[in-house]
């Protein structure tokens, strides 16, 4: 099963 | 100040409408060069990034950066208040405690005053890379909408496979499997109505059917979307509006 990324870990913070 | 004067009350009611379920507090950055808004939802799975340029109203005049800290829900209670016909005005102080809005109808014999109040939000910014994406999708939004609903039905992820003359979804889930496929197509009579691909390399990716279904709730801002993608890059889901645009980026599903 596949599991979901998250945003963050290909966004840094600004 | 701000003051900034939309022809259309329906396109901010479209914008509100398309992010609200995604997110529920949010600041509206507002600058010279327009209103913007960056925001992630709760699980920081998807991000939606939209913007309103100045060119969209007239007049438009906002001389300092202000941040309009506001509750999704409150605003569309009071947007609901306007017809998509209304002219609105969105006027707000430099350091405001509240945002207010005036609706007028075009015959500007009604006119209707709302006075929202604003909250402090700290909000992260995060930054988006440009990216070069293996492929690029254009289609109806409301095809687009269609496919994630009815394979919605079935499984909770949906793989989005680009070649060069197709796009496939599909999905698997308990009581069987689906998939669309979409032929690259133009529809010279209705250009809207076409699909169009653009590819460096075939892509294949998978991505949860629940934040695409929300992201649908745009497909009233624009006849069709824009799907970028590239492996391992969260999914770009583009509606363009007249002066700005809605884009939601939703991070993929990673292994096996």
């Amino acid at each position: 099963k596949k599991a979901q990324g998250s945003i963050m870990s290909f966004f840094g913070k600004k | 100040m701000l003051e900034a004067r939309l022809e259309q009350a329906g396109v901010l009611k479209k914008v509100v409408e398309a992010i609200k379920d995604l997110v529920q507090d949010c600041n509206f950055d507002c600058n010279d060069s327009g209103i913007a808004l960056q925001a992630m939802d709760n699980s920081h799975v998807a991000l939606v990034s939209m913007s309103l340029s100045h060119e969209g109203f007239s007049p438009y005049r906002c001389d300092r950066n202000i941040a309009l800290g506001i509750n999704l829900n409150s605003l569309t209670k009071v947007l609901r208040a306007a017809q998509n016909e209304d002219i609105l005005t969105l006027k707000a102080a430099d350091s405001p405690d509240s945002l207010n809005l005036v609706f007028e109808n075009t015959e500007r014999d009604r006119s209707s005053e709302y006075d929202i109040k604003l909250m402090d939000i700290d909000q992260e910014h995060l930054g988006i890379p440009d990216t070069d994406y293996s492929a690029t999708v254009v289609l109806p939004s409301a095809e687009f909408q269609r496919i994630c609903r009815d394979l919605s039905q079935l499984s909770e992820s949906v793989t989005i496979e680009a070649s060069k003359s197709s796009v496939k979804f599909s999905c698997s889930g308990d009581i069987g499997n689906g998939s669309v496929n979409l032929r690259q197509h133009q529809d010279l009579e209705k250009p809207d109505q076409s699909t169009s691909i653009e590819l460096v390399e075939p892509v294949s990716l998978t991505f949860s059917l629940k934040y695409l279904v929300n992201f649908c709730k745009a497909s009233a801002l624009s006849p069709t979307v824009k799907l970028s993608l590239s492996t391992d890059v969260p999914l770009l889901v583009e509606y363009k509006m007249e002066a700005g645009y809605v884009r939601f980026y939703l991070a993929p599903k990673i292994g096996d």
